[in-house]
This record gives C-alpha cells, structure tokens and sequence, in this order.
C-alpha cells in the first residue's frame, strides 16, 4: 500500500505540472506527504506563482483557491479517470476569463470520464455538450426540459 | 461506463415520475434558483448508496420523500439509474450491456434496492460501485457552496482522496 | 433590554412582511424568539412559501438561502440604517432573475446606508452607482482604476 | 455620514499608495480573480478596529503587510479612511466636517493610530466607531463565501445580530 501512494502521489504531481501553468500562468504546485510514513501522514499543497509570496493557502482569494482544487481534480482524473464527475456550482466564484478556462479544461477529460454540472454562468453553459432544463412551474413541482443549446441562449439575451 | 439514465419518482421536488437521458461528455444542469437542480443531483448520490441525510441535505431519510400540497399521496421515493456496461467491467455482469439499479424508501422506514430487477441488499450495492470504481463520497463529487473543501480540510482527510486514487 | 429587543424584533418582522414577498412571491417569513426571556433566547427563522412545506431551513437551495439572508439584510437596514453595509459576493449564488431583485432591493436602502460591494455578476454591475475597478497588471502589485459604467460593459461584451 | 476616500499603503497586495474616492449610494467593486478586490475590503475592516487575524484571512497579523518581490522595501501597512461629519454625530468631533481615521503596523510589532492626526490607541477608535454606530462585525459586514452564514449559526449566535440592532 505504501509503494502505491507514493507511486499515484509522483502521478498526480506530473499532471499538476501540467496542468497548474495552464490556469496560473508561469505557476505551480505540489502535492506533498507532511510525514516520512505515507501511511500516517497527511497531504498538503505547495504553490508557486511569479513574484509573490504565498505563505499560506489562506492568502488566495476566492476565485484562486476554487482554481487550485479545480487543477488538483483534473490532474487526478488524469491520473486515473473515474466512470464520472458530479460538480455543484463550483464555478460560482470565478470571473468570465477563468470559467472559460473551467469549461475546456474540463473537455481534457471527457474522454474518459463523464461529467455533469450544474451552473448559472452563461460561459459555462455556451460550450458543454447537453443541457437539461429544469423548471418549477406548479409551485413546489420541479419538472424537466429537454433543451436546445440555441434556445436557452435565446432567452438569455 | 456512463450513465445513460435517471428516472426519478417522489424523491424531494419529484412527485411525478421523470425521465432524464444522459449522453457522454459534459452535460449541464440548468435553471432558475430553487427548480430542483441540487435534488437530481441528490437523487444520483443517493441511488449510489449515499446514506448520511446531512450530505443528501435533509434532517431525516424520511425528508427525502416529496411533501408538498399535491392531492396525490405519495408514499415512497424511488431513483432509478442505467449505466452502460460495455466493454463489461463486472464479471457477475458480463452478459449485460447494460446495468440498472433501483433504490426505494417508503414512509414506514422500509428501504428496498434491485439489481437489474433482482431485489437485493445496500452491502450489494455498495460492493457493485466498489467495483466500477465508482463513490459517492469521492474526490469527484463536489457539493454546492463546498468547491474549496479539499484545501480547507486537515491534511489527514486530504489524503483520503490520494488513497481513494491509488 | 428586554423592552428593546421585542420591540425592534416587531419592526424587523414588520419590514420583512413587506420585503419577503417581493423576493418569494406569496411567501411570508417571521423571525421569532425560541425561549420566554428574550435576553437568554436564540433567534430562529420561520419561512411559509406557497404549496411547499419548509420543514427546516437546510431544505432550502443555495440560491433561496442567500435571497432570505438578503431579505433579512434589507429588513434590518429599514428598521435601523447603519451608516454603511459591506457585501463580498453575496449574489454568487443567485440566477439571472434574482440578481436583479438583489440590486433592486438594495436601492431601496442606499437613501440612508452607504453600500460597497464586491461582484462578478454583469446583471448587478449594470445597476450600480458607481464603479471601481482593481487589476493586478504588474505581477503581486493591485492597481485601481476608475471606471466608467460605459467602458466595463464595453469590455464584457 | 459616509466614507468619503480610502487610502491604502503597504497593505497586503498595496505596495503604492492607492487613493479610492467613494461616493454615497450603490459602489461596486469589479476585477478579476485575485487582483485585490477582498483585499480592499479587509483594509476598510482593520482600520474599522478588526483584530481577528481570521477575520482578516491571515495567519499572524504580520502577514497583513505587503510582501512581495518587488525591490521597495516595505516596514510598515497603513490604512486611511476619511468619513464625512455632515451633521455632526459625534460631540467631541463637531466642528469637524470630517473625521479621518489612520491605522498603522511596523514589521517589528508595533501599532499606531490616529484620528484627525492626532495619536490615539485602539481603544478611541473602537469608541469613535461605537458612537457612529460602526462595527466590522455586524450584520451588515458580509464575508466572500459568507453569505448563508446568518442561517446557519446557532439561534443563540443569530439573537446577537438582533441585539446590535435594538
Ligand atoms: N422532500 C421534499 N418535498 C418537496 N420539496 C422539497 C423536498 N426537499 C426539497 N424540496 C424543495 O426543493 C427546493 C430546492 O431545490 P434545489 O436545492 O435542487 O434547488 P436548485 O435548483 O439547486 O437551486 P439553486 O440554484 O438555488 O442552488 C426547495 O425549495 C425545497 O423546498
Ligand atoms: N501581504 C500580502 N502581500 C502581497 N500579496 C498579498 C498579501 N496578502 C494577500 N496577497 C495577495 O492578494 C491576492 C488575493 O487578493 P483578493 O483576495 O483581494 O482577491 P479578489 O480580488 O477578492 O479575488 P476573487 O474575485 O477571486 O475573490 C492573493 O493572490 C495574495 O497573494
Ligand atoms: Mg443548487
Ligand atoms: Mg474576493
């Protein structure tokens, strides 16, 4: 068990390399153990971005620490692609040019992996593959809706 | 492996039956605050074996069960859920191309759980997405409001996604 | 004390019964006291929106919990104006239609308090009074640049 | 009474001088992820009296000063706030028609405060701000990611809010 966390550990730590430059330019970030035994330790992150100093993980602002956990999720999918994704809004604290970047880089790993979301950010929804519409017409009755892509962003506008 | 479909009857904001076709690649759940686009996702963890009603956002299991002014009576929750299953990836189900898993709980507190129509037990369900590598409670279900989890957790429990993927 | 704090809980509830429902239409909410003595009681929520039972505040959405805490905001603010009021993204989680009603409802207050808020949200933006905008051109170093209403929705087209 | 300008220096990612002119009614504040929008806010809390270095989302209060490799060498952080005064709320300050309040902190530890440039210790400015009915902890001081907090505290914790307000 011990050769394999070190093992997936390195993986992973591949793929940050990566992907991390990708959302932070010029960044990056580590995975790293907190003790000698693999077992018993933790796992902590160590990010570099050019010209400042990040102490803590506490400095990043709302938006940065959503990115981080966004490239650690995509470098574990590629590190082993799970049947699918489940993802909450979690695009909910980024600005326009950083949920494009969300959006197709989530296209990496739809090859093996598939991903369902929900969002209200229109940037998001513009370059997914379906969409299903839901609706509360009779109070307290969610009903479904099949949609076009054309058609929601009519109405959007 | 992906799923294919998800049926979803008296489940939360659910008291008619719906049918939701999934395709692969990324699929987006869209619409207005409140319509039930967290409850799908809901009804998903929870055909998957979630059992913890804080996770499922409810004070009891019996919560999950649709309770509104609707003159229909309804008297149980019920998610159905089809995958894909080819290449096949479980030996028991190798000759199906497809496999279907049904969970249901009734106001009295009875739950019932089907593979491929065949009643069966949680412990089966939960070993079935052992085996598709599939969990509700993986590194790739992130709950709303709770994206930046992993790196506000202990580094203890931020290992247990390291351990889920090795 | 104990005068005091029944007699602003009667305003609040008041504000909030005109309030509410321009955010959940035919919805009612109520604050009330859990115990007799007000000085040693908590405070709860009671929300009665049209054919659905809210059995506990956790059933609500992400998007209906942030509109009642905005409700309860502006309710607040009518019963006694701060001088000013500081929100950091607090539209996130709401849709298109109920981002409106958001900067809408804070207009409502601007006559006493001052408001200064932080957001991403191109339907809020497009309301306020004013506008101040933040970069980080040179690497670490945050700059600010005065805006014209004009000009940022020029960029976000 | 409102805030009438900002100064910041050295504080967090503010290694210049920034003068923020601010006017009454709705001010937005718009950029993009990480450029300093938070930071602004978390400056307006300091000079405000804010001592939780939690609140201020850094580990030791040090940490609130710039840091960066840029080749200016900064001792210290300081916040400026100027408030209009018009009418005058404040007995002592009434011949002001603004009062202007200046935090500062050196590398080594030490504070400084001033209000209309006369040195003062924390404690006037927790009083001036009492008196203007200013509090960096009331409900009207809403945290990013914060926004759902007033539903799920504790109702004891929630009467608190109320209590402000009577
Ligand atoms: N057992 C139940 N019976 C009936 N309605 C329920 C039940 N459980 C939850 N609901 C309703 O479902 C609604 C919330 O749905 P959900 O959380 O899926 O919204 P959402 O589409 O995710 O919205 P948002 O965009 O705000 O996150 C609530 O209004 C709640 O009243
Ligand atoms: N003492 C400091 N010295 C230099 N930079 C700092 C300091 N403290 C914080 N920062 C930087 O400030 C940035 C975060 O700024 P802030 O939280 O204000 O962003 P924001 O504009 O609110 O972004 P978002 O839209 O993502 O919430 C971080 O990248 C961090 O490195
Ligand atoms: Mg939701
Ligand atoms: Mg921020």
């Amino acid at each position: 068990a011990t050769e394999q966390i070190l093992t997936t550990l390195k993986e992973v730590n591949l793929k940050l390399r990566e992907i991390f430059p990708l959302i932070f330019t010029k960044g990056q970030a580590e995975l790293y153990l907190t003790e000698e035994d693999p077992l018993t330790s933790g796992l902590d992150l160590r990010i570099e971005l050019p010209q400042r100093e990040i102490k803590h993980l506490n400095m990043l602002s709302g938006g940065e620490k959503a990115l981080c956990v966004i490239a650690l999720l995509i470098s574990f999918y590629l590190t082993k692609p799970g049947p699918f994704c489940i993802l909450d809004e979690v695009d909910a604290p980024l600005d326009d040019k950083n949920s494009l970047k969300f959006i197709r880089l989530l296209h990496k790993i739809k090859e093996h992996s598939q991903i369902i979301l929900v969002t209200h950010n229109h940037n998001v929804i513009k370059e997914v593959d379906n969409l299903i519409g839901v609706t509360m017409e009779e109070r307290g009755v969610s009903k479904v809706v099949r949609l076009k892509l054309e058609s929601i962003y009519n109405d959007i506008k | 492996m992906h799923i294919k479909k998800l049926e979803i009857y008296g489940f939360k904001s659910f008291p008619y039956k719906i049918t939701l076709p999934f395709s692969k690649g990324v699929t987006a759940i869209v619409g207005p605050n409140g319509s039930g686009k967290s409850n799908i996702l809901d009804a998903i963890k929870w055909v998957l074996g979630e059992q913890s009603p804080k996770r499922l956002r409810v004070k009891e299991i019996s919560d999950l069960i649709y309770s509104g002014n609707n003159d229909k009576k309804i008297d149980f929750a019920e998610v159905k859920i089809v995958f894909t299953h080819d290449p096949p990836l479980i030996e028991k189900y190798k000759d199906y191309e497809e496999i279907t898993v049904i969970r249901r709980f009734y106001r009295d507190g009875e739950g019932e759980f089907f593979i491929n129509n065949k009643p069966c037990r949680l412990k089966d369900i939960h070993f079935l997405f052992l085996g598709l590598g599939v969990n509700p409670q993986s590194y790739g279900v992130i709950d709303q409001g709770e994206v930046n989890k992993f790196l506000e957790v202990t580094s203890k429990e931020r290992k247990r996604f390291l351990e889920d993927l090795a």
